[in-house]
């Protein structure tokens, strides 16, 4: 399904520059639940925006169901991110002045389905990410973290795509809520989506069948996950 | 040294009223080391907020360093929080344009001190927070997720504030990052300085002296930490 080979990523900042991803490579099947760990400023949502055609790298292969995400033109790549990943932002990127269920909504605007079945799908997918009804209708800037971060969870499940990219879901969220998110994303997995998560937490990962582990932009570790 | 007495807070949302605060009551003493946990939505940045003096309750009373904090003009209030508060806020709230040293420097441009020594504050502070200096440069919208977590500390410490309220410093950090954080609170806290720290982390919380328990607004329970 996904295919890398050898992804640098440099960022110039002046004179500076950072690489961010130093090399690279690496195969994910379709249906399989990775996590990828790492210390703060390994490359973890770098390469998460690559895998997510949000992002291209300065060099290296990036397959995606086997085309070279590098030869589509920007028409092609939209319409592979909409119809097939959902992201889950690190920094939410929510609509500060939409209600809740506009933004969820929002990703489902392209297809050609009415209102009342958008606000359907919309609520399902609330529901799944464990956020409480009364919320519903605040704007997305009158929420708790934790809620905003639900409600970003929600706006990627609700075209039910096939890979789902989830970059640190649960670091606004207490234990309980966190387990409400895990089920969820493992509910799909059963279905036979593709996750992709990036955590730092140790009880998170333990969710998924495959643990990566990135240090300083290279792949330290890849195993499968001895505890499932 | 902060004071509080049944205080609320009720958010009006079109017709429909949400109680973030129903009734709050607690004394946090001069050099204490407390910690905030809680639920998602249960209240604690709302909480936070008013300790900070940024904003006020619905009704209830707030005294800091004795002194009724609502009957305070807004210069007066300005300068409490400037020479006595340092905030590190869930979402940041750091200038995405300026630099990673302009950011953490920027509480010290009401004080009449040089740029060189403004500067030399900036170093240290974002020593303590653990940031390595290849990133002081970056614009703060270039970096990680933990990145700006940690420019937003460092910007907290920087006045060496009597009291510092820290809204899910490491909700952002892997382990071994999340340490130097700790760290640097607990040197802070031993030299006689007021940490109130909320975490959905039971690590995290575990370095505190005191944990106070929130949900739905009101305080579940108010503890020693029987593990220190
Ligand atoms: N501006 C606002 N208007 C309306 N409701 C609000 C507003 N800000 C916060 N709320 C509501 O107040 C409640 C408490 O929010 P608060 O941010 O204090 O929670 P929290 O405990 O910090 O949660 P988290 O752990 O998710 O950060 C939430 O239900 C939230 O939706
Ligand atoms: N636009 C940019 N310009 C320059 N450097 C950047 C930019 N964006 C990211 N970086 C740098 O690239 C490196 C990797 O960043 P990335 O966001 O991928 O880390 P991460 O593993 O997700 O970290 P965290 O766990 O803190 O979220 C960091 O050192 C960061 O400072
Ligand atoms: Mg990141
Ligand atoms: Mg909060």
């Amino acid at each position: 399904l996904i295919e890398c080979q050898d992804l640098t990523k440099i960022y110039k900042t002046g004179d500076v520059e950072t690489a961010a991803l130093r090399g690279i490579s690496l195969t994910i099947e379709k249906g399989e639940f990775v996590s990828i760990i790492g210390p703060s400023g390994s490359g973890k949502s770098t390469l998460m925006h690559i895998l997510g055609a949000l992002d291209t790298p300065t060099s290296g292969q990036f397959f995606l169901e086997n085309a070279d995400v590098s030869t589509l033109d920007d028409d092609a790549l939209s319409e592979l991110r909409r119809s097939k990943i959902g992201f889950v932002f690190q920094s939410f990127n929510l609509l500060p002045r939409a209600t809740v269920l506009r933004n969820v909504m929002l990703p489902l605007l392209y297809l050609n389905i009415g209102e009342m079945q958008r606000k359907q799908k919309a609520l399902a997918a609330l529901k799944s990410a464990g956020l409480e009804e009364d919320r519903y209708y605040n704007l997305s800037n009158q929420l708790s973290g934790g809620q905003m971060q639900r409600v970003s969870i929600a706006r990627a499940l609700i075209n039910n795509p096939a890979i789902i990219l989830a970059d640190e879901p649960t670091g606004n969220l207490d234990t309980k809520t966190s387990q409400v998110i895990m089920e969820a994303l493992c509910r799909l997995h059963k279905n036979g989506h593709t996750i992709i998560l990036i955590t730092h937490e140790a009880e998170i990962a333990a969710y998924s069948e495959r643990i990566i582990s990135i240090r300083d932009g290279i792949i330290e570790s890849d195993k499968k996950n001895a505890k499932r």
